[in-house]
């Protein structure tokens, strides 16, 4: 089962601590960071790395996009151009090898899904986020998360979620649709559904820490004035993202990515 | 006795909310804040109000000056040049006023001290911070804030207020100098002095809400794991700028813009 995830967003989101709180993994150990002075004329970068991980007993062969260095320059203007290309490149290659000889053992690259962060910071999207996700949202399906959601208090970020939902809409940038769970769930289990989906974009906060301070050991963030729980949902909605993304949808992601997307792109390129 | 305060950076650093915390008065309540779409072609707006206020008996005409869509578009090109423009605005004016008939009552609206907000999220300043700083730093007295610092735990503070030293001293950045005490003060004094010393860029923390939760009512953020507390100096550096900005240096601070920076530009001008 082969996956590729992106993570996008500006530098400092906590990207890389999320997905290795995601993956109880250190897939992103010992980043090497270039200071400000180098960054100012670097040109944004697109790394992949494959993990292996295992879900439910079904192994993952993970491919992670990271995008490091959006938005760090003075002038980020087309800073989402190299992220766009990459992903119909894998486009591309698919429709090679689809029209291809060896059909049989086709190599899936391509992009099943964009976690894009969103900074806790802005008063709703800002310029840098539309333009990016106007430019991707028909070739990905792309997850919003609000990342170090311990910067908000839980009004501040009710107000947040909502006006990104707002600017969502009006900016007509389509998300990745949760599909509806099956009519023959019983009413706990819609309801719970429901309400997940009512928190997207989810507020995460991530750690690969453990703090031993309280009554039990936890992965969060240790503060003079508290201890910011990763895994406890009065804190944040880590573990709506790690069930609806990782347990639950991964397939679903593919499917949509092959037979939305992807043929989007595919009837384009015929026409042209 | 007048004075200017400029406070800089990127929204949604908690500016606004920081100066009401610093002079306990509501001057910025209300804000209107455009949309990310309608800041995407805004250029930046240079907004002055006045406030009075009393410190030790002493009535202070503050003049803040905020500037509002700093670093918020796709492209932050010269972003800062109205603000360097401003500021020389304010002493070509001194100047010909210095030069007029009536210099017995000269208005001083010269910007006596720029509070510089970083982000917490950085790794150290950003490129827009150092191009920033750069174009100011002869020009006006800059006290660096680390903002929000509640989203850093201690360990993170210090390890960003060292890499923010760091790059200040490589980028050769001046900022303002807190002068020493008097040798004649006790050991303890000296001490305690020292210590604020150290504790520059000030990590701080803002609140206009209190909060009734706990022991006793405090002005902080409330959040689901604990209190930040703004005045407790165990959470974050807020009494220490309190102090050494508002209770005991205005007055050096308007002697090093005359004596300093302003007789630099003087110098400049007379030379050119
Ligand atoms: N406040 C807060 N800080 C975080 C969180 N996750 C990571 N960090 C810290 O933010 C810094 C940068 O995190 P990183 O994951 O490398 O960010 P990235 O640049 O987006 O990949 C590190 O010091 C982390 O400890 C979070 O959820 N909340
Ligand atoms: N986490 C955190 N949030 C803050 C702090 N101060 C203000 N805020 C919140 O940040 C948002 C924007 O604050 P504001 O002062 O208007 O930011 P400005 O754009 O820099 O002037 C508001 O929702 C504030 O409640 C702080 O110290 N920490």
């Amino acid at each position: 089962f082969d996956f590729t995830l992106m993570v996008a967003g500006e530098s400092g989101l906590g990207k890389s601590t999320l997905i290795n709180s995601l993956f109880l993994t250190e897939v992103y150990k010992d980043r090497l960071i270039p200071d400000a002075s180098a960054r100012l004329s670097q040109t944004l970068t697109i790394e992949r790395r494959g993990v292996e991980i295992e879900e439910e007993g079904i192994k993952v062969k993970l491919t992670l996009v990271d995008t490091p260095g959006f938005g760090d320059a003075v002038d980020n203007g087309d800073c989402w151009m190299p992220v766009v290309r990459f992903i119909e490149e894998q486009f591309e290659q698919y429709l090679r090898d689809e029209s291809g000889l060896n059909r049989k053992n086709i190599q899936d690259s391509r992009v099943h899904c964009c976690l894009y962060f969103i900074s806790p910071f802005g008063r709703g999207l800002r310029p840098l986020d539309i333009a990016f996700l106007r430019a991707v949202h028909e070739k990905v399906n792309i997850v919003p998360v609000i990342g170090k959601a311990d910067a908000l208090t839980p009004k501040e970020t009710q107000i947040l979620k909502q006006k990104i939902r707002e600017q969502l809409e009006e900016q007509e940038i389509n998300i990745y649709q949760f599909p509806d769970c099956d009519s023959d769930e019983d009413e706990d289990f819609k309801k719970q559904d429901a309400e997940m989906k009512d928190s997207i974009p989810f507020a995460v906060i991530g750690s690969t820490t453990v703090v031993r301070d309280g009554a039990r050991p936890v992965r969060g963030r240790l503060y003079p004035w508290g201890t910011a729980e990763v895994e406890n949902p009065h804190h944040c909605d880590f573990v709506n993202l790690r069930r609806m993304l990782v347990q639950t949808h991964l397939q679903d992601l593919k499917e949509v990515t092959h037979d939305l997307l992807y043929e989007g792109y595919r009837a384009r390129c015929l026409q042209s």
